[in-house]
């Protein structure tokens, strides 16, 4: 019964690997990332074919910013702000940023939000 | 996040990981989800990090995060982060930064600079231990021999506590959720009992891969917040993940 209530716990399961039925949502493709390219290159092959998934992401980010501060002056000032902070950051993660910001079309901001957004989730 | 190293009866050492994310982001009310959690969830991706066309580390991500949450240097060491809350945050750790005080580290450049140039679990140790940090937070180390296994709990600046497996106390194996091992988790949110009652109902002597992947699979260890499960085996310099969902009833958190 406890399976029914908050928090739902179960008896511990047994035999669910290999993964499958209706905890299992899908394997996970593997790509390379070559540290002898460039930095803004290494992550192109990911990001051309994870693009649509990631603009998808930031979008629901901002509709989320849109709900908390709906005149947009959030997502202006990453938009504004956030570009001037990528120097900052220490090499090669910099570089890489700015990479997939240009390969994925996503505003240089909102890849460095993401890429940061372990701390300012805190917030 | 839940995280746990355990060690098998022929010392081996298994390494896995629940990593849920989007408290609070965005509620779905049709699907019953956290809006963020299911956006992330295609972003997931297995990377193989080569110099010299050799194997350098190996990753789950999200794609476009150049940082590192979940990765194996192989034959080497496993590391796993997962998030600590405290008043002394991040916010402060960023402030700091944007006044131009810069010598601290973000978390996750920390956890990719160790897995690309550490070159074995007591030095990977040291430096999650001892970096200063913009935002607290809780690594998960495993290593390549018996008893090599840890909890880093951590503050922006210091090293609070290091958590090891002592097989002599019958500490086969650590679990990390999201609450100081020496405290009680908040009382809505103990994923940590459910997860060692498991793991001790497993035992040392059936503790695999495959047990491994059945505990990360009850819930609320597994919740609405999961993204991907990871399963890494140092020895092997093998790592797995599967993205995962968490039908109702189910924990949102």
């Amino acid at each position: 019964w406890t399976q029914y209530v908050p928090p739902y716990t179960e008896d511990c399961l047994t035999d669910m690997y290999p993964p499958k039925g209706p905890t299992f949502k899908g394997a996970v493709s593997w790509y390379t990332v070559d540290l002898d390219l460039p930095p803004r290159k290494r992550w192109s092959a990911v990001i051309t074919d994870k693009k649509t998934d990631l603009v998808n992401m930031i979008e629901a980010i901002k509709e989320l910013a849109d709900a908390l501060v709906p005149s947009g002056k959030l997502i202006e000032m990453v938009d504004i702000a956030l570009p001037l902070m990528v120097d900052t950051l220490p090499s090669p993660f910099n570089e890489e940023i700015r990479g997939i910001a240009a390969a994925s079309g996503v505003p240089l901001g909102e890849v460095v939000l993401f890429n940061i957004f372990y701390e300012v989730f805190t917030v | 996040c839940t995280s746990i190293v355990a060690e098998d009866k022929k010392g081996n050492l298994i390494h896995g990981r629940n990593l849920d994310f989007g408290l609070f982001m965005g509620w779905d009310v049709k699907n019953k989800s956290w809006i963020i959690s299911e956006k992330l969830k295609p972003l997931v991706v297995n990377l193989d990090f080569k110099r010299n066309n050799q194997t350098v580390f190996k990753s789950t991500n999200f794609a476009g995060y150049v940082g590192m949450l979940t990765g194996i240097k192989p034959n080497i060491f496993t590391l796993t982060m997962n998030e600590r809350f405290s008043l002394d945050g991040g916010y402060i750790g960023i402030l700091e930064w944007i006044l131009g005080q810069r010598d601290g580290m973000w978390m996750s450049f920390l956890t990719r600079s160790v897995l690309e140039n550490a070159t074995s679990y007591e030095e990977a140790k040291s430096r999650l231990a001892q970096t200063k940090l913009l935002a607290p937070a809780y690594f998960i180390l495993g290593g390549n021999s018996t008893g090599q296994g840890c909890i880093i709990t951590r503050s922006r600046l210091l090293s609070i506590d290091i958590l090891e497996i002592d097989l002599k106390l019958g500490r086969w194996y650590v679990l990390e959720t999201n609450y100081d091992h020496w405290k009680d988790p908040f009382f809505l949110d103990d994923r940590r009992t459910p997860g060692m009652k498991c793991m001790n109902q497993t035992t040392q002597t059936n503790i695999s891969v495959k047990t491994m992947y059945d505990v990360l699979s009850t819930k609320p260890v597994l919740n609405k917040l999961t993204t991907y499960t990871t399963l890494m085996q140092v020895s092997q310099g093998k790592l797995e993940s599967y993205i995962r969902d968490c039908p109702n009833p189910c924990m949102p958190w």
